[in-house]
């Protein structure tokens, strides 16, 4: 419920591109950076 | 004379491009609405699956969750933090608003 | 002068754009083929084997992959009535949709990567509609540069 656009990156099930996840994935390795 | 002649050619280039543009959009429209009768069709619908032993060739020695949800299921990756002695938390939250999530365990071990 | 620079600019935004969708046109062309051959191969297997697989052996498409090291320790929460889940991993993971493990799986017949065989191609095209086959022709070798143009 803390979840904010600037806190997290959300993904909507068959509704967001491919590319969102992309960038979730890239987010994670990074370390949140 | 040479900006001039420059000019007719941008503007002719910008008019092909416009048409070249509208012809993708349109195919986009064609391929999005047939990727959506493919997926929908009755005959179709019960042949759509993978094989436990395709997901796990394709992601050799990992631990996998499938997660199944309905459409518009909320996924959200919170950033993550490092806590306590540098360990990062890594968190996924699923909600759905329609109906029940599942989620499968597959541990190639 | 300044019209011409004005209209240099706006080709150029164009040209970025009509980039744009067609990548999305090809990501939308890889998705249709690799559902018809996931379709086929499985409706094929079926025939051979006289059968469906068991239900609990197979999952079925809309889904996503979460994939994480086998080390990892993952903390799992969920709501009651299976509407919301919370998972805390000690470790980095990934999450793919179910393109992308078809793409894994070779149903886009190396498209994806621009690494097609001939006999893959001309199944590929087998499987989209006539005005769209110069595109996959042209994603065999590499992804789509030209700005391309059929009829509409």
């Amino acid at each position: 419920s803390c979840l904010t656009p600037n806190s997290a990156y959300t993904y909507r099930i068959n509704g967001s591109p491919s590319k969102e996840l992309t960038d979730i994935n890239r987010m994670i390795r990074q370390g949140g950076v | 004379r040479e900006i001039g002649d420059r000019l007719i050619e941008l503007k002719s280039e910008l008019e092909d491009l416009e048409m070249r543009e509208c012809v993708l959009d349109q195919q986009r429209v064609w391929v999005q609405q047939s990727i959506k009768n493919v997926t929908e069709d009755s005959h179709n619908l019960p042949l759509a699956y993978v094989k436990h032993e395709d997901i796990c060739g394709c992601f050799k020695d990992d631990t996998l969750l499938a997660v199944r949800a309905p459409s518009g299921t909320q996924l959200d990756v919170p950033i993550p933090e490092a806590v306590q002695n540098d360990q990062r938390k890594y968190q996924i939250h699923l909600k759905s608003t329609i109906g029940p999530i599942d989620v499968l365990l597959i541990n190639q071990d | 002068a300044q019209e011409c620079q004005n209209l240099e600019v706006e080709r150029q935004r164009r040209l970025e754009r009509i980039k744009q969708k067609q990548g999305q046109l090809q990501e939308l062309i890889l998705q249709q083929i690799a559902f018809k051959r996931l379709v086929q191969r499985n409706r094929a297997a079926e025939q051979h084997a006289g059968r469906a697989p068991p239900p609990n052996s197979v999952i079925n498409l809309p889904f996503i992959i979460v994939n994480t090291s086998k080390r990892t320790v993952i903390d799992c929460s969920i709501s009651n009535d299976k509407f919301e889940y919370l998972f805390n991993f000690d470790n980095m993971f990934e999450i793919h949709d179910d393109i992308e493990v078809l793409k894994r799986m070779g149903m886009a017949c190396g498209l994806e990567a621009g690494r097609c065989s001939p006999e893959d191609l001309k199944e590929a095209r087998a499987l989209v509609p006539k005005a769209l086959e110069p595109y996959v022709t042209e994603m065999a070798t590499g992804p789509i540069t030209n700005v391309y143009m059929t009829g509409a």
